[in-house]
């Protein structure tokens, strides 16, 4: 799975995401990605969000809506909310991987409960970062 | 002062601990992830829009055969490929998605397509063929997006049916 979140000089954001699920998968199986609000979702009166991962679990999780509704509505930081998410809830039901977002304020999470994520990002001042592992 | 940009992007989460991938290996991926960002970035820093940012980084990732998504994504069961993508614009929460796709080259454009040239969000399967056959998008045989290290992990997991590869070197526990 692949997702990009951005936010623009009109500042609106907006997320995209696309994969190919996962290997051996069978009866048509669709996982989080294509699902808005699970594996992706952008409103400018919160965040934009790009999920990977175990899709069963990000899909019962609610995990984009999840993390926008908690900063819309309990004013949660994004960063807070991706991670209460992502390590608290998605992992307590036993489902791993990550999410990547960014806020109509121009905050940018990258928050994951695996060992590794590809991940690339934009700094505040500039700079361009990637990683692979959690420890990068 | 001009109001902020900002971009991020993921190619995947799973069981990657060091050693997995050859150093070569990372420097490809590093490679990679940051020829997306650029794709992205270039545009917001000429005023462009987020939505055309995100999704011109996502058909980077999409061409790179090492991510799971366009060319380099798994296989299924019966040993072709199901794509799914999604896009959405935070202005108007306006979104399009595909799901079980396959002959688009790049996803992320069809699902552009759903937003843009449909009254739906979501089509999926044979339904979703259809229309996208419609639309003015690259077309390729289902074939196209094969790579060698996806078949590997296919014929693997058709081996060991519960556990299966989802990124370029890592092994995870999933049941599908």
């Amino acid at each position: 799975t692949v997702g990009a979140v951005a936010l623009d000089r009109h500042g609106h954001v907006a997320a995209a995401t696309s994969t190919g699920g996962i290997t051996n998968k069978r009866y048509g199986r669709v996982g989080d990605s294509p699902l808005i609000g699970t594996g992706t979702w952008a409103d400018d009166r919160s965040a934009a969000i790009s999920a990977t991962g175990h899709g069963e679990y990000f899909i019962r999780t609610v995990v984009a809506h999840n993390i926008a509704s908690r900063v819309l509505l309990a004013g949660e930081t994004l960063n807070t909310a991706c991670d209460t998410v992502v390590s608290g809830e998605l992992k307590t039901m036993g489902g791993n991987g990550g999410v990547i977002a960014v806020s109509p304020s121009g905050e940018t999470a990258l928050s994951f409960n695996t060992p590794g994520m590809y991940r690339a990002w934009r700094d505040e001042q500039g700079g361009l970062h990637t990683a692979i592992y959690a420890e990068d | 002062m001009a109001n902020p940009i900002a971009i991020a992007l993921h190619g995947g989460a799973g069981v990657l601990t060091p050693g997995l991938l050859t150093p070569e290996d990372e420097t490809t991926i590093h490679e990679a992830l940051l020829r997306a960002l650029k794709a992205g970035l270039t545009l917001l820093e000429q005023d462009g829009s987020s939505l055309d940012a995100v999704q011109a980084a996502v058909v980077e990732l999409e061409e790179c055969p090492w991510f799971n998504a366009g060319k380099g994504a798994v296989f299924t069961h019966t040993g072709d490929h199901e794509l799914d993508a999604a896009i959405m614009h935070g202005a108007n929460r306006e979104a399009g998605a595909v799901a079980g796709i396959h002959f688009v080259r790049n996803p992320i454009l069809a699902a552009r397509a759903v937003l843009e040239h449909s009254e739906h969000v979501l089509l999926a399967g044979a339904g979703a063929d259809a229309f996208l056959a419609t639309q003015d998008l690259e077309k390729v045989p289902n074939d196209w997006y094969d790579t060698d290290l996806r078949r590997r992990q296919w014929q693997t997991q058709l081996q060991a049916p519960d556990s299966v590869s989802l990124e370029p070197g890592g092994v995870d526990k999933k049941f599908g």
